[in-house]
């Protein structure tokens, strides 16, 4: 007994979920279905864990991460650290298609993307731009760097290396539902 | 970040996900999204999961995959998302984070932990629209 079609995903993301089942019961194509309902997210900025800007690194810049499996064939596209590209799972389908790879990261990504037809522009927005300039102004907290000078718990960078010194709890309090992937 | 599963009228699946990661991450970290097996996986065959939470703890179990795995054995979605989770708490208590997962009949479930609950979207022609549930963390 089947009970599809069905789509879902991760975090209550309506508008994404509408996308993808408007979709899927108009083409019955579960590919494009996922592409274009991903696609709403990284256009809306879900909860801006999704999509341009959203969650700066230290130098304040927006990347995006996706990826792209489709079932039937079991081909696989994915693509990291992508910079000034906003449709990071139409690239990440791009790589499937156009490509005999699978996974390809940062800058290079983006050329690939560029050549493909991607517009390249800025990641940044207000709200990016604001919430690195707050973590700047906090001492740069939240911080991911450890057993570095000067203490990151409570400094701005540039950090050295320095001996670890006890065994180090590497759980990420830092990650909630505001910064997760 | 969001992860998304699609089965079509034919049982044929789909699977994706897209973040911009951790906010205030070291330039050059990716998390788990982009890592087939870990972020979501499909077969078709089987079924399909997804994830979302901490991603440099996820990376390091492929949840997804292993969720898969565990519903190849017999388990149902919630149980094989449940069992995924379990192996990551094991090792990280504190981990935060949720799987997704269908099978190849269209069953679904969710499982999560360093939460209080999980929501979850989804649709179908049994629903009127969109709904959204939620599972309480294990």
């Amino acid at each position: 007994q089947s009970n599809y079609p069905l789509v879902i995903n991760t975090w209550p993301f309506v508008k994404a979920t509408e996308k993808a089942w408007q979709v899927l019961e108009k083409t019955d194509d579960p590919l494009t279905s996922v592409e274009q309902g991903c696609s709403v997210c990284e256009e809306l900025r879900c909860d801006g864990t999704v999509g341009w800007g959203g969650s700066p690194d230290e130098n304040g810049e927006t990347t995006l991460d996706a990826m792209i499996m489709d079932g039937p064939s079991h081909d696989a596209g994915a693509v990291a650290g992508l910079k000034r590209i906003k449709s990071a799972i139409s690239v990440a389908r791009a790589v499937m298609e156009h490509t005999k790879h699978t996974f390809l990261v940062g800058d290079a990504a983006t050329q690939f993307a560029v050549e493909m037809g991607f517009k390249e522009q800025s990641l940044s927005h207000i709200d990016s731009v604001d919430r690195y300039l707050k973590w700047l102004n906090n001492s740069c907290q939240p911080n991911f760097r450890l057993w570095v000078s000067p203490d990151p718990s409570l400094n701005c960078g540039p950090y050295q290396p320095v001996q670890p010194a006890t065994n180090s709890d590497k759980t990420n309090a830092n990650i909630n539902q505001q910064s997760h992937d | 970040t969001i992860g998304m599963i699609a089965i079509n009228s034919d049982g044929d699946m789909a699977v994706g996900t897209s973040t911009n990661g951790a906010a205030h991450k070291i330039a050059g970290r990716v998390g788990d999204s982009p890592l087939i097996g870990s972020g979501a996986y499909v077969d078709n065959e089987v079924g399909a999961a997804c994830g979302t939470g901490d991603g440099d703890v996820l990376m390091k179990f492929l949840p997804s995959y292993q969720t898969v795995e565990s519903m190849r054995g017999g388990k149902s979605p919630s149980e094989a998302s449940e069992d995924a989770l379990r192996r990551i708490v094991n090792k990280y208590p504190k981990f935060m984070g949720a799987i997704v997962a269908v099978s190849k009949n269209g069953d679904y479930g969710a499982a999560c932990h360093g939460l209080d609950e999980f929501k979850f979207s989804y649709g179908s022609r049994k629903t009127n629209g969109i709904n959204v549930e939620s599972v309480k963390c294990i």
